[in-house]
């Protein structure tokens, strides 16, 4: 699964994934990516996009409950992510976040996650590990 | 705070030995991509176009489990799925089932920006696209010999895999596959 999120100069965020799903999946089976708020979801506040174990991902919303921990508890975004992959099954979930002003997260409970990100500020990094 | 981007090309267990020749494709890509992004972002186009514009550079390379390379399903098929959300209007598009479009994120894009609905699948997005003329391939174009393979290993070891998953012994699977309580199913 890819994915990516941004938030531009403009204080305008947006979330995109795709994904082949899963080997020998059923024919007919929809993962989390398409489903609005489970892999893929962004409002006033972050982006968000997550790959790992689809049916996890929408048992958990993943995505709308990082965005909902942000807008409701307050959180930040690092602490949002932090704590709905801690909730899931140990090797199922990873996501990027982006905050409106600019915070940056990849979190995930998998022992890898291909993923990279950049800011304004010179922040910049490619990793698996 | 200025502008910032994030990507990913998926999740699980990726071993540290990872050979050069499957690792370095992937980084590069995802490099790429990246400053493919950034440089979009620093020309002040917005997230939206940013991020159709990554996941489609990332769609494009046949090493990562999206558009040409993506996984097959159990029938030896692709079927892709592709979502988009623009956060400050909470728009979005999704599209499923996939099997000609070269760049399923564009269509979900579509399916946000020119209809009334939020997702179509299967038939009916291949219907869309067409309707759309966006850039269609034979299925072929979307299989990879890396792919075909994977799919037999599975099915040999009867599961399903997610992007980076390891090989099982007969032993193992067989744990796996067996559900841990009652609840394993739930959803």
């Amino acid at each position: 699964t890819v994915g990516c999120v941004a938030v531009d100069a403009a204080g305008n965020l947006a979330a995109a994934t795709s994904t082949g799903g899963l080997v020998n999946k059923m024919p007919g089976r929809i993962g989390d990516t398409p489903l609005v708020g489970a892999g893929t979801y962004a409002n006033a506040l972050c982006a968000v996009s997550a790959t790992g174990v689809g049916e996890e991902i929408i048992r958990r919303t993943a995505a709308r409950d990082v965005a909902a921990l942000v807008e409701h508890r307050g959180l930040p975004l690092r602490d949002a992510a932090a704590r709905v992959v801690a909730g899931a099954p140990r090797g199922s979930v990873g996501l990027v976040a982006v905050s409106r002003g600019g915070e940056v997260c990849m979190a995930r409970n998998t022992t890898a996650m291909f993923r990279a990100c950049a800011t304004e500020a010179g922040h910049d990094e490619v990793c698996i590990w | 705070m200025g502008w910032a981007l994030a990507l990913h090309g998926g999740a699980g267990d990726v071993p540290r030995t990872l050979p050069p020749e499957l690792r370095e494709p992937r980084l590069a890509t995802l490099r790429r991509s990246l400053d493919l992004g950034a440089a979009a972002l620093r020309e002040g186009r917005p997230a939206l176009d940013v991020v159709e514009l990554v996941v489609r550079e990332l769609e494009d390379c046949p090493h990562f489990n999206a558009g040409r390379g993506s996984v097959l399903a159990a029938d030896g098929t692709v079927e892709m799925d592709a979502a988009v959300m623009e956060g400050a209007t909470l728009r979005c598009g999704a599209v499923s089932g996939l099997s000609t479009v070269a760049n399923p994120v564009s269509l979900a894009r579509l399916v946000m920006e020119r209809t009334p609905h939020v997702y179509l699948a299967f038939a009916g997005a291949e219907a869309f696209a067409r309707d759309q003329g966006v850039e269609t391939k034979d299925p072929s174009h979307f299989i990879t010999e890396h792919n075909i393979e994977r799919l037999r290993q599975a099915k040999e070891a009867n599961r399903v895999q997610v992007d980076y998953t390891q090989p099982m012994n007969g032993q193992a699977t067989q744990q796996a596959q067996t559900p841990a309580d009652d609840n394993s199913q739930t959803g």
